[in-house]
């Protein structure tokens, strides 16, 4: 009967993307820390 | 053969002093650009066999450092339990340092930076194949797991001169994983699906540059696929394969939530792919559907299929649905036989036998039928007879009468003749259609419902319910298609389907059916 | 031989299987941690002010919870927090996500004065290379003279041409 998908650590009601948090196909945890993010160079205010 | 006399010396003392630059003076971007500068002028980055050999050097002794790390904080302490986490100071360090050579690489033109990531990554993959050859199940992929780590995170990340560079850097990635993919370095799957899966990775090489990168991922996903297929088939699943098994829903389930048109698109590849046995991941698949398509409940009463604007629409097909059919040379049979017009019945015997393997093929492929053949000539068929139908305008809605007579002819006799097995793998490749609102899910409910309606053999109707039921009565989620099929199946009594003796076959059919009916209204 | 499962004994080349299997159960004894993936992102502040240790060395995680930022971007608390993140917490998470909140109550960053400027009205011209109006910025007021102290202020720039060459 495969397996209740909702036990599997993701949100699948989410309106955000899972990817962002994906954690690693071994966790029911979203990743920790923080996501991926980058500022642009010109964030860089003397 | 061996490197030049003294040269790993020599590229120890440089990888010395580029531990000093990052871990002394903090790696400022001073000291690594004139580090890389005189790097390149020494003429070690030329991407020649002088450069495989530096960057294979400095791989083995980043790798050894990290494994002799572990094996001696393991040694110092009690229990496995307490085994700590080997060092990755030195993975770090290497990593580092092609990131900077990438990035401070003197030479302009991104072409030969982008030829440069490629020789290390043709460095890295022959590095850890060998290892992989020569350690066997005693591989340690943490090592390598870590430098790839290391690497998504930085050179994914780097800031894309233009989107094309970003997904160069992406593409060479894809393609050494595509080489150390599972079914190539067993040892290495678990690290690997983490690797190709990574936030960092797949949702890039999905989004940059439009769906130009989703070939890349079909290959990785098919990789692991088929790597799991074997084990999947005889649905036991020990400990390894059960874990990486659901590491695969859980990579799907992202799919299926952040990308479906990825996956409505590819569904017939991953089809080939999938053990029929995997009914679930398999509807996980077939569930998708276009983010910007509302779906209407499939037990609304009175639904009308064939008024819904989506239900004329041809879904957007990637893969080479006639692929099988010319590899076996019978595209043109089909094409001819479908033309004709008359229902020849040479065709249709010989395409029986046709779809047979050879009896070694069928003992690797654990059926006696080529599954993707029988796929490929469904798709195929089902395609043309819609293309010719939309042509001559029949297929207009509230349309009953039978479409394209020869196709159905073909269906028809395939249903007939088949034995057991291969008509389940027909009816299986039928029911991969029925998913979200367009013209092939609504031509192959047509089609499913119409061999229920036309056989008069029991066991037919026997195999079509049982298709239909064992899709549906695994966990969620479940193909728009395939409910809208089985609920006008059992709501509709020119199907007679209450009279059928094999639903009271057994008291636990019989509850199975009643649940069904409730559940679906 | 009706269903789903195919025949077990009918599986493929046994001894490349098992192979597989052997060495998937090796790899299963050695699957990636969470801590083989982290990577602490040292945060270093461009100007650490030395504090005694029995203050908190390190930030508190809150500070990287994306809801936090969302509430200091909510009605009621003002921007001040916003900006003081984006300017004294550069190349941190919490600049990104700053950013990301002024983005949403529509200020602007102006990428050759590192600025952030919001309409005060409509803009009086608006092409495709740039608008032109009466803008509110925020922006930092330079002490007079030693005894003054600078600070933030948010001030109103009339007929302010914004090139979209400049926008973030």
């Amino acid at each position: 009967h495969g397996i209740d998908l909702t036990t599997l650590g993701l949100n699948l009601n989410s309106t955000e993307n899972l990817h962002k948090t994906f954690g690693s196909p071994w966790s029911n945890e979203p990743s920790k820390g923080d996501p991926e993010f980058s500022v642009p160079q010109c964030y860089y205010a003397k | 053969e061996t490197d030049p006399a003294g040269f790993r010396s020599r590229v120890t003392t440089l990888f010395k002093s580029w531990y000093q630059i990052c871990e002394v003076s903090g790696a400022n971007e001073t000291a690594c650009s004139q580090y890389v500068l005189h790097l390149h002028q020494t003429g070690l980055l030329k991407g020649d066999d002088t450069t495989e050999s530096f960057f294979r050097i400095l791989l083995e002794l980043s790798v050894a450092h990290c494994i002799s790390s572990e094996e001696i904080s393991s040694g110092a302490v009690q229990s496995p339990q307490q085994a700590q986490s080997p060092s990755f100071l030195i993975i770090d360090i290497y990593a580092k340092l092609v990131f900077s050579i990438l990035k401070h690489f003197p030479e302009q033109e991104s072409s030969s930076k982008l030829f440069l990531l490629s020789e290390i990554m043709a460095v890295t993959v022959r590095s850890i194949q060998k290892d992989a050859e020569e350690k066997k199940s005693s591989l340690n992929p943490i090592p390598y797991f870590r430098l790839f780590i290391n690497w998504l995170l930085d050179l994914c990340s780097l800031d894309p001169g233009t989107d094309g560079a970003n997904f160069q850097v992406l593409t060479a990635f894809a393609n050494a994983f595509h080489a150390l993919q599972p079914l190539k370095i067993p040892a290495f799957s678990f690290a690997w699906l983490e690797l190709v899966s990574h936030r960092s990775f797949m949702p890039k090489l999905l989004t940059v540059n439009g769906q130009k990168g989703w070939p890349y991922v079909q290959r990785l996903l098919v990789d692991l696929l088929q790597f799991l297929e074997p084990f999947l088939r005889n649905a036991e699943l020990g400990g390894p394969v059960h874990f990486l098994y659901k590491g695969t829903l859980r990579v799907l389930l992202v799919l299926l939530h952040d990308f479906p048109e990825f996956l409505c698109d590819y569904h017939f590849t991953f089809c080939d792919v999938i053990p029929s046995s995997c009914i679930q991941m398999r509807n996980i698949i077939l569930s998708s559907f276009p983010r910007n398509m509302r779906l209407p409940d499939p037990s609304t009463p009175n639904l009308k299929i064939d008024l819904l604007p989506e239900i004329v629409e041809a879904p957007c097909i990637l893969s080479e649905v006639d692929a099988a059919l010319k590899a076996k040379q019978m595209k043109n049979d089909v094409d001819e036989y479908l033309m004709s017009r008359q229902q020849s019945s040479s065709f249709l015997s010989e395409l029986k036998q046709k779809l047979l393997l050879s009896a070694s093929e069928a003992s690797s492929a654990g059926t006696r039928y080529s599954v993707p053949l029988i796929n490929s000539l469904v798709l195929y068929t089902g395609m043309q007879a819609i293309q010719q139908l939309q042509a001559t305008q029949q297929l207009q809605a509230g349309e009953t009468q039978a479409p394209n007579v020869v196709a159905l002819q073909m269906f028809k006799y395939l249903s007939m003749e088949l034995d057991t097995e291969g008509r389940y793998l027909f009816l299986n490749a039928i029911a991969n259609q029925l998913r979200y609102p367009n013209n092939h899910t609504h031509y192959f409910s047509f089609i499913m419902l119409y061999l229920f309606f036309e056989s008069d053999q029991e066991i037919i109707q026997e195999q079509i319910t049982r298709v239909l039921l064992e899709r549906l009565i695994v966990n969620r989620p479940h193909p728009w298609g395939l409910l809208i099929t089985f609920i006008e199946l059992i709501k509709n009594p020119r199907y007679g389907f209450w009279k059928q003796a094999f639903i009271r076959c057994a008291p636990e059919i019989e509850k199975i059916f009643e649940s069904v009916a409730r559940s679906c209204g | 031989e009706l269903g789903a499962i195919g025949d077990p004994s009918a599986l493929g080349p046994m001894h490349e299987q098992m192979d597989n299997l052997l060495m998937l159960e090796a790899a299963y004894r050695r699957v990636p941690q969470p801590k083989d993936s982290e990577r602490p992102r040292p945060y270093t502040p461009r100007n650490p002010a030395i504090t005694p240790q029995t203050f908190p060395q390190t930030q508190a995680p809150i500070i990287s919870n994306p809801l936090l930022w969302e509430r200091f971007g909510s009605d009621g608390y003002g921007t001040d927090t916003l900006f003081f993140a984006f300017y004294y917490q550069q190349n941190s998470y919490q600049q990104y996500l700053a950013a990301k909140e002024l983005k949403k109550q529509s200020w602007r960053y102006h990428r050759k004065y590192n600025t952030w400027f919001q309409r005060h009205k409509e803009p009086k011209i608006a092409t495709d290379e740039y608008e032109q109006g009466a803008y509110v910025y925020f922006d930092f007021q330079t002490p007079k003279d030693e005894n003054q102290e600078g600070g933030w202020c948010q001030r109103i720039k009339n007929e302010f041409m914004f090139e979209y060459s400049y926008l973030e």
